[in-house]
């Protein structure tokens, strides 16, 4: 564990912690994708597939379990809390999310480490990570106003990924010297994807305005 | 053993 990986958990919970305060508080998931929230309920299950078979720390376990529960929670909250469903505006998420489903488990198929049930399944869910995300940056680019706890929510969850490549850059250099292309690719991929989310959150919040996404 | 140590990440 290194500091960048810390950062990255945390960064990772932080983001989940801020949409989950969102929607508990204002009782709205007004530019919240449930689309993209369902994708990272499958990515944490095929994930995290090895909670009861391995252990590798305390705090792997804690975590794993944090994260599949609070994705289950935003869920429910988004698709069965009486208030809140009414506040989830189906047609600006109009992302055909079941589309990167299959694509990205073929390529499991294709590239992986070992062909396992759970390395294939752990492999898929690098890959559907990477692209979880489109539905959610569709919606902005689509919604008119963008609140400042969903611009937040999408600022940290970048920047978990971003912190992770500087995690693996500080592990291949100082610890192990093994490569990872899998992690390393689909981690690259998913941190780009972010990049000019980056670029127009910052500028916002430079020029103290109201964030918006060119369409 | 070897792939095992890549999921040690979350």
């Amino acid at each position: 564990m290194n500091l960048f990986r810390l950062a990255g958990d945390m960064t990772h919970l932080f983001s989940i912690i801020v949409l989950l305060l969102k929607i508990h508080a204002t009782k709205s998931c007004s530019g919240i994708s449930l689309k993209t929230q369902e994708l990272y309920v499958i990515v944490f299950l095929t994930r995290y597939l090895d909670l009861f078979t391995r252990f590798v720390s305390l705090y792997n376990t804690v975590m794993k379990i944090v994260f599949i529960g609070t994705s289950f929670a935003i869920v429910w909250y988004m698709r069965y809390h009486k208030v809140v469903k009414q506040t989830y505006n189906k047609d600006e998420d109009t992302f055909k999310h079941y589309f990167l489903l299959l694509p990205c488990f073929v390529l499991a198929l294709l590239l992986h480490n070992e062909f396992t049930t759970m390395d294939v399944l752990w492999t898929f869910s690098l890959y559907l990570e990477a692209v979880a995300i489109l539905p959610q940056l569709v919606l902005l680019q689509q919604s008119r106003n963008i609140d400042n706890l969903t611009g937040n929510y999408v600022f940290f969850l970048g920047a978990y990924r971003g912190l992770y490549v500087l995690n693996w850059i500080y592990r291949y250099f100082l610890q192990d010297h093994r490569a990872r292309w899998i992690p390393w690719i689909s981690g690259l991929v998913q941190t780009a994807l972010y990049a000019d989310f980056f670029y127009y959150y910052i500028l916002s919040w430079k020029k103290h305005e109201k964030l918006k996404l060119p369409a | 053993a070897e792939e095992h140590a890549a999921k040690d990440e979350l």
